[in-house]
Protein backbone atom coordinates (compact mmCIF):
# COMPACT_ATOMS: atom_id res chain seq x y z
CA UNK A 1 0.00 0.00 0.00
CA UNK A 2 0.90 3.83 -0.35
CA UNK A 3 0.13 6.94 0.54
CA UNK A 4 0.32 10.49 -1.29
CA UNK A 5 3.07 12.84 -0.15
CA UNK A 6 3.47 13.94 3.24
CA UNK A 7 1.22 10.88 4.37
CA UNK A 8 -1.99 13.55 4.36
CA UNK A 9 -5.31 12.37 6.30
CA UNK A 10 -8.74 13.21 8.05
CA UNK A 11 -7.88 15.39 11.05
CA UNK A 12 -9.15 13.30 13.93
CA UNK A 13 -11.51 15.97 14.84
CA UNK A 14 -12.89 15.30 11.85
CA UNK A 15 -13.94 11.69 11.65
CA UNK A 16 -17.36 11.45 10.49
CA UNK A 17 -17.32 12.67 7.39
CA UNK A 18 -20.13 13.90 5.13
CA UNK A 19 -20.43 13.74 1.39
CA UNK A 20 -22.93 15.31 -1.20
CA UNK A 21 -23.53 14.87 -5.13
CA UNK A 22 -23.38 17.20 -7.71
CA UNK A 23 -27.16 17.98 -8.05
CA UNK A 24 -26.50 18.87 -12.12
CA UNK A 25 -25.63 15.37 -12.56
CA UNK A 26 -29.22 14.74 -11.22
CA UNK A 27 -28.01 10.83 -10.16
CA UNK A 28 -30.83 8.31 -9.23
CA UNK A 29 -31.24 7.19 -5.63
CA UNK A 30 -29.80 3.63 -6.72
CA UNK A 31 -26.95 5.32 -8.34
CA UNK A 32 -26.16 7.22 -4.96
CA UNK A 33 -26.87 4.07 -3.20
CA UNK A 34 -23.70 2.66 -4.60
CA UNK A 35 -21.38 5.36 -3.57
CA UNK A 36 -23.04 4.84 0.39
CA UNK A 37 -21.83 0.81 -0.18
CA UNK A 38 -19.03 1.94 -1.36
CA UNK A 39 -17.89 3.92 1.38
CA UNK A 40 -19.83 1.14 4.01
CA UNK A 41 -17.10 -1.08 3.17
CA UNK A 42 -14.01 1.83 4.47
CA UNK A 43 -16.14 2.87 7.18
CA UNK A 44 -15.98 -0.92 8.40
CA UNK A 45 -12.38 -1.15 8.50
CA UNK A 46 -12.08 2.33 10.60
CA UNK A 47 -12.95 4.51 12.77
CA UNK A 48 -14.41 6.68 10.08
CA UNK A 49 -18.21 7.05 9.23
CA UNK A 50 -20.00 8.27 6.54
CA UNK A 51 -22.94 10.28 6.39
CA UNK A 52 -25.10 11.67 3.00
CA UNK A 53 -25.23 15.80 3.04
CA UNK A 54 -27.73 17.65 0.62
CA UNK A 55 -25.34 20.85 0.48
CA UNK A 56 -21.96 20.43 -1.18
CA UNK A 57 -21.62 23.71 0.16
CA UNK A 58 -21.43 21.96 3.91
CA UNK A 59 -20.15 18.62 2.19
CA UNK A 60 -16.53 17.02 3.18
CA UNK A 61 -16.30 14.98 -0.12
CA UNK A 62 -18.31 16.30 -3.58
CA UNK A 63 -19.02 14.04 -5.91
CA UNK A 64 -19.90 14.65 -9.46
CA UNK A 65 -19.45 12.99 -13.06
CA UNK A 66 -18.09 15.25 -15.77
CA UNK A 67 -17.16 14.58 -19.31
CA UNK A 68 -13.46 16.02 -20.67
CA UNK A 69 -12.22 19.33 -19.74
CA UNK A 70 -14.14 19.89 -16.41
CA UNK A 71 -12.01 22.63 -15.06
CA UNK A 72 -9.31 20.83 -12.37
CA UNK A 73 -6.37 20.21 -15.17
CA UNK A 74 -7.01 16.53 -15.48
CA UNK A 75 -8.80 16.40 -18.77
CA UNK A 76 -11.07 12.97 -18.73
CA UNK A 77 -10.18 10.92 -22.49
CA UNK A 78 -13.96 9.87 -23.15
CA UNK A 79 -15.16 6.09 -22.87
CA UNK A 80 -12.32 3.67 -21.06
CA UNK A 81 -8.99 5.60 -20.45
CA UNK A 82 -9.38 7.36 -17.29
CA UNK A 83 -11.84 6.51 -15.48
CA UNK A 84 -12.27 8.53 -12.28
CA UNK A 85 -9.97 10.82 -10.08
CA UNK A 86 -9.80 12.02 -6.51
CA UNK A 87 -7.99 14.24 -4.17
CA UNK A 88 -6.08 13.47 -1.13
CA UNK A 89 -7.42 14.86 2.53
CA UNK A 90 -8.61 17.51 3.21
CA UNK A 91 -10.12 18.28 -0.25
CA UNK A 92 -12.47 15.95 -1.05
CA UNK A 93 -13.05 15.89 -4.41
CA UNK A 94 -13.88 13.01 -6.31
CA UNK A 95 -14.53 13.47 -10.48
CA UNK A 96 -16.12 10.25 -12.46
CA UNK A 97 -16.37 10.37 -16.44
CA UNK A 98 -19.22 10.84 -17.45
CA UNK A 99 -18.82 9.16 -20.85
CA UNK A 100 -18.70 5.80 -19.53
CA UNK A 101 -20.59 2.99 -19.49
CA UNK A 102 -21.65 2.36 -16.36
CA UNK A 103 -22.57 -0.93 -15.09
CA UNK A 104 -24.24 -0.83 -11.19
CA UNK A 105 -24.29 -4.89 -10.04
CA UNK A 106 -26.20 -6.32 -7.40
CA UNK A 107 -24.35 -5.73 -3.83
CA UNK A 108 -23.81 -9.56 -3.34
CA UNK A 109 -21.54 -9.97 -5.93
CA UNK A 110 -17.84 -8.90 -4.53
CA UNK A 111 -15.67 -10.15 -7.58
CA UNK A 112 -16.56 -11.24 -10.55
CA UNK A 113 -15.67 -11.10 -14.70
CA UNK A 114 -18.65 -10.27 -16.52
CA UNK A 115 -19.41 -11.44 -19.73
CA UNK A 116 -19.20 -7.43 -21.02
CA UNK A 117 -15.58 -5.75 -21.00
CA UNK A 118 -17.33 -2.66 -22.27
CA UNK A 119 -19.11 -1.20 -19.57
CA UNK A 120 -17.09 -0.05 -16.12
CA UNK A 121 -18.36 -2.01 -12.45
CA UNK A 122 -19.17 1.80 -10.82
CA UNK A 123 -18.78 0.53 -7.36
CA UNK A 124 -15.32 -1.18 -8.43
CA UNK A 125 -14.25 2.45 -8.97
CA UNK A 126 -16.16 4.46 -6.45
CA UNK A 127 -14.37 1.74 -3.63
CA UNK A 128 -10.72 2.93 -5.24
CA UNK A 129 -11.28 6.53 -5.28
CA UNK A 130 -12.36 6.45 -1.76
CA UNK A 131 -9.24 5.35 -0.88
CA UNK A 132 -7.67 8.19 -2.77
CA UNK A 133 -9.96 10.56 -0.40
CA UNK A 134 -8.97 8.88 2.53
CA UNK A 135 -5.12 9.25 1.62
CA UNK A 136 -4.05 5.58 -0.07
CA UNK A 137 -2.03 5.88 -2.51
CA UNK A 138 -1.46 3.44 -5.46
CA UNK A 139 -0.58 -0.56 -5.07
CA UNK A 140 1.18 -2.80 -6.92
CA UNK A 141 -0.66 -5.68 -5.24
CA UNK A 142 -3.17 -6.84 -8.12
CA UNK A 143 -5.91 -8.04 -5.47
CA UNK A 144 -5.89 -4.67 -4.10
CA UNK A 145 -8.40 -2.07 -4.36
CA UNK A 146 -5.73 0.18 -4.92
CA UNK A 147 -4.30 -1.29 -7.69
CA UNK A 148 -4.76 1.43 -10.46
CA UNK A 149 -6.54 -0.73 -13.32
CA UNK A 150 -9.65 -2.50 -13.65
CA UNK A 151 -10.84 -4.05 -16.98
CA UNK A 152 -14.24 -3.53 -18.25
CA UNK A 153 -16.82 -5.88 -17.12
CA UNK A 154 -14.39 -6.53 -13.69
CA UNK A 155 -16.13 -6.48 -10.58
CA UNK A 156 -14.27 -5.87 -7.14
CA UNK A 157 -15.68 -3.84 -4.41
CA UNK A 158 -14.06 -6.03 -1.32
CA UNK A 159 -10.68 -4.27 0.43
CA UNK A 160 -8.07 -6.99 0.20
CA UNK A 161 -5.53 -6.97 3.47
CA UNK A 162 -2.90 -4.79 1.29
CA UNK A 163 -5.90 -2.35 1.59
CA UNK A 164 -6.97 -2.79 4.74
CA UNK A 165 -3.24 -2.25 6.38
CA UNK A 166 -2.85 0.30 4.44
CA UNK A 167 -6.18 2.68 5.71
CA UNK A 168 -5.72 1.20 9.28
CA UNK A 169 -2.20 2.43 9.18
CA UNK A 170 -3.97 5.71 8.56
CA UNK A 171 -6.64 5.86 11.17
CA UNK A 172 -6.26 2.35 13.14
CA UNK A 173 -9.83 0.10 13.40
CA UNK A 174 -12.12 1.85 15.24
CA UNK A 175 -12.51 -0.85 17.84
CA UNK A 176 -13.45 -4.20 18.39
CA UNK A 177 -16.79 -3.72 16.94
CA UNK A 178 -15.42 -2.56 13.22
CA UNK A 179 -13.92 -5.34 11.14
CA UNK A 180 -10.58 -7.00 12.35
CA UNK A 181 -7.00 -5.84 10.78
CA UNK A 182 -7.03 -9.50 9.62
CA UNK A 183 -10.48 -10.11 7.70
CA UNK A 184 -11.47 -8.78 4.60
CA UNK A 185 -10.73 -9.12 0.90
CA UNK A 186 -10.18 -12.50 -0.77
CA UNK A 187 -7.70 -14.44 0.03
CA UNK B 1 -24.98 6.07 -18.94
CA UNK B 2 -25.82 3.94 -15.72
CA UNK B 3 -26.72 0.37 -16.85
CA UNK B 4 -28.73 -1.86 -13.75
CA UNK B 5 -27.94 -5.15 -15.20
CA UNK B 6 -26.25 -7.39 -17.58
CA UNK B 7 -29.65 -7.42 -19.36
CA UNK B 8 -29.82 -4.24 -20.05
CA UNK B 9 -27.08 -3.66 -21.79
CA UNK B 10 -26.93 -2.95 -25.50
CA UNK B 11 -25.19 -4.89 -28.45
CA UNK B 12 -21.13 -3.94 -28.22
CA UNK B 13 -21.32 -1.38 -31.20
CA UNK B 14 -23.93 0.75 -29.09
CA UNK B 15 -21.52 1.32 -26.72
CA UNK B 16 -18.94 3.76 -26.19
CA UNK B 17 -16.29 1.50 -25.14
CA UNK B 18 -15.68 0.93 -29.03
CA UNK B 19 -13.79 4.68 -28.80
CA UNK B 20 -11.55 3.86 -26.24
CA UNK B 21 -9.13 6.70 -26.15
CA UNK B 22 -5.90 4.35 -25.63
CA UNK B 23 -6.43 1.48 -28.07
CA UNK B 24 -4.40 2.90 -31.10
CA UNK B 25 -1.13 2.10 -28.75
CA UNK B 26 -1.33 -1.58 -29.46
CA UNK B 27 0.09 -0.85 -33.14
CA UNK B 28 3.56 0.09 -31.33
CA UNK B 29 3.75 -3.50 -29.99
CA UNK B 30 7.31 -4.43 -30.52
CA UNK B 31 9.03 -1.21 -30.06
CA UNK B 32 12.09 -0.30 -28.62
CA UNK B 33 14.86 2.26 -27.62
CA UNK B 34 16.27 3.31 -31.20
CA UNK B 35 13.04 3.13 -33.00
CA UNK B 36 10.87 5.77 -34.08
CA UNK B 37 7.02 5.32 -34.51
CA UNK B 38 3.93 7.82 -35.27
CA UNK B 39 2.30 7.28 -31.62
CA UNK B 40 5.02 7.53 -29.18
CA UNK B 41 4.44 10.89 -28.50
CA UNK B 42 0.94 10.26 -27.53
CA UNK B 43 2.36 7.12 -25.21
CA UNK B 44 4.87 9.58 -23.87
CA UNK B 45 2.03 11.83 -22.82
CA UNK B 46 0.61 9.37 -21.24
CA UNK B 47 3.32 8.27 -18.91
CA UNK B 48 3.57 11.62 -17.80
CA UNK B 49 -0.04 11.83 -17.22
CA UNK B 50 0.62 8.89 -14.68
CA UNK B 51 3.89 10.30 -13.36
CA UNK B 52 6.07 8.30 -15.06
CA UNK B 53 8.19 11.33 -17.06
CA UNK B 54 9.30 14.26 -15.10
CA UNK B 55 6.83 16.93 -16.32
CA UNK B 56 9.87 19.13 -17.09
CA UNK B 57 9.79 16.59 -20.08
CA UNK B 58 7.42 18.50 -22.38
CA UNK B 59 8.26 17.90 -25.73
CA UNK B 60 7.06 14.63 -27.08
CA UNK B 61 8.74 13.26 -30.28
CA UNK B 62 8.12 10.12 -31.70
CA UNK B 63 11.55 8.44 -30.82
CA UNK B 64 12.06 5.74 -28.44
CA UNK B 65 14.39 7.36 -26.35
CA UNK B 66 16.19 6.66 -23.27
CA UNK B 67 13.22 8.73 -21.06
CA UNK B 68 10.16 6.68 -22.57
CA UNK B 69 12.70 3.36 -21.58
CA UNK B 70 13.14 4.67 -18.03
CA UNK B 71 9.30 5.04 -17.62
CA UNK B 72 8.79 1.66 -19.42
CA UNK B 73 10.62 0.45 -16.71
CA UNK B 74 9.46 2.05 -13.83
CA UNK B 75 5.69 0.99 -15.09
CA UNK B 76 6.75 -2.66 -15.82
CA UNK B 77 8.18 -2.74 -12.09
CA UNK B 78 5.07 -1.15 -10.60
CA UNK B 79 2.57 -3.71 -12.66
CA UNK B 80 4.32 -6.75 -11.91
CA UNK B 81 5.42 -7.43 -15.45
CA UNK B 82 8.86 -8.62 -17.11
CA UNK B 83 11.33 -5.66 -16.68
CA UNK B 84 12.27 -5.19 -20.54
CA UNK B 85 12.34 -1.56 -21.11
CA UNK B 86 10.48 -2.19 -24.32
CA UNK B 87 7.06 -2.71 -25.27
CA UNK B 88 6.07 -6.34 -25.26
CA UNK B 89 2.35 -7.18 -26.11
CA UNK B 90 1.94 -7.73 -22.05
CA UNK B 91 3.10 -4.66 -21.09
CA UNK B 92 1.01 -2.77 -24.00
CA UNK B 93 -2.07 -4.93 -22.63
CA UNK B 94 -1.97 -3.27 -19.38
CA UNK B 95 -1.35 0.24 -20.51
CA UNK B 96 -4.31 -0.09 -22.48
CA UNK B 97 -6.48 -1.17 -19.68
CA UNK B 98 -8.76 1.51 -18.19
CA UNK B 99 -7.23 2.73 -15.06
CA UNK B 100 -7.75 5.60 -12.00
CA UNK B 101 -6.64 9.39 -13.06
CA UNK B 102 -4.40 9.74 -10.26
CA UNK B 103 -0.78 9.56 -10.82
CA UNK B 104 0.81 5.96 -9.91
CA UNK B 105 4.46 8.35 -9.37
CA UNK B 106 5.48 11.64 -8.71
CA UNK B 107 7.26 13.39 -11.23
CA UNK B 108 9.01 10.48 -12.66
CA UNK B 109 10.96 9.71 -9.42
CA UNK B 110 8.56 9.13 -6.69
CA UNK B 111 6.95 6.29 -6.04
CA UNK B 112 5.28 3.94 -3.43
CA UNK B 113 4.18 1.24 -5.78
CA UNK B 114 7.00 -1.56 -6.11
CA UNK B 115 9.28 0.51 -7.95
CA UNK B 116 9.93 2.43 -5.21
CA UNK B 117 10.53 -0.03 -2.67
CA UNK B 118 13.39 -1.56 -1.96
CA UNK B 119 12.98 -5.12 -1.44
CA UNK B 120 14.49 -6.69 1.69
CA UNK B 121 15.20 -10.04 0.46
CA UNK B 122 15.76 -12.44 3.99
CA UNK B 123 17.71 -15.24 3.87
CA UNK B 124 15.23 -18.13 5.83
Amino acid sequence: YSFFPGKPQWPKRNRDLSYAFVPLNNLTEEVKQVFARAFTRWADVTPLNFTRSESILRADIVIGFFAGDHGDGEPFDGPMGTLAHASSPPTGMFHLDGDEDWLISGEDMSRQILPVTSVVDLESVAVHEIGHLLGLGHSSVEDAIMYPAISGGHRKVELAKDDIEGIQHLYGDGGSNRRSETSGGAE
Amino acid sequence: TFYTNISSIPPLHLLNATRSAWETFEKLTGCHVGDKADGLSKLKQYFSRFGYIPAAVDNFTDDFDDVLQSAISTYQKNFNLKVTGKLDASTLGQIVKPRCGNPDMIDGTTSEMNAGKKFRTVAR
